[in-house]
């Protein structure tokens, strides 16, 4: 009894059932399981443990463990839902759903907001979106002189910034994104429709017999 | 494109640590 399962078997802390997963997301059962053939690609690029850690998401992200990254560290952070320090199975599909294609429009722009939200007031603030701009023009390897950058800066808080206190809040955020929805763009991922057709591999690893559509 | 005519988060959103679109790239 049992003699033939000899391989030993990889836990993944964290990963819900497919169809439970499934009923709570945009995904259907067949992209959750596509979704774990990436997750455990890439939570396996470093150390093998079932979880990605923030190397491997930048890793993932850059293809390149040594490339630090303000944003793919705030990203990793969102994803990071239960403050592990580390992303599971379920964080990792519960995050992608808010980027599906399907998924609310209400959902994508609560997550933007706290994606420019770097230092988790409940608004997006002046500084804030300073260094946010400063690690850009670094990463591009643009230069722009200050006095530039705090006009940008002040063109975006004028249209931004309705009360004009100096930040902005999420009322504030949801009319200026409707008023610009390009800045939404991010916020979508045309490849989760596709995921089972990238990760076809799933089919022979999935665990669940029949799927009823 | 000038930057300057930009607002701060369309320059921002370009950063490649925002484009979670390589995750997907094997």
């Amino acid at each position: 009894m049992g003699c033939f399962n000899s391989k030993p078997t990889r836990q993944y802390p964290g990963k819900e059932d497919p169809v439970i997963l499934a009923s709570q997301t945009a995904f259907t059962v067949s992209e959750v399981e596509a979704l774990f053939e990436l997750f455990k690609s890439i939570s396996s690029s470093v150390v093998d443990d079932g979880l990605i850690s923030k190397e491997e998401f930048q890793l993932a992200i850059f293809k390149n463990k040594k490339k630090e990254n303000i944003f793919a560290n705030r990203i990793f952070d969102l994803f990071d839902v239960k403050r592990k320090g580390v992303i599971d199975f379920d964080d990792f599909v519960r995050s992608l759903n808010v980027f599906h294609p399907n998924a609310a429009l209400e959902d994508k722009i609560e997550f933007s907001f706290r994606l420019y939200d770097l230092h988790n007031t409940g608004f997006i603030e002046r500084p804030e979106v300073k260094q946010m701009l400063i690690a850009l023009l670094f990463e591009s390897e643009m230069k722009l002189a200050d006095d530039v950058i705090e006009t940008i800066l002040d063109k975006t808080f004028l249209d931004a910034d309705l009360n004009q206190d100096g930040k902005i809040d999420i009322v504030e955020w949801r009319k200026f994104v409707s008023e610009n929805p390009s800045l939404l763009k991010i916020m979508t991922l045309p490849y989760l429709r596709d995921i089972t057709t990238s990760f076809p591999s799933f089919v022979f690893n999935s665990n669940v017999d029949e799927i009823v559509a | 494109v000038a930057p300057v005519t930009m607002n701060a988060f369309e320059l921002i959103s370009k950063s490649q640590g925002l484009n979670l679109s390589s995750l997907f790239e094997k």
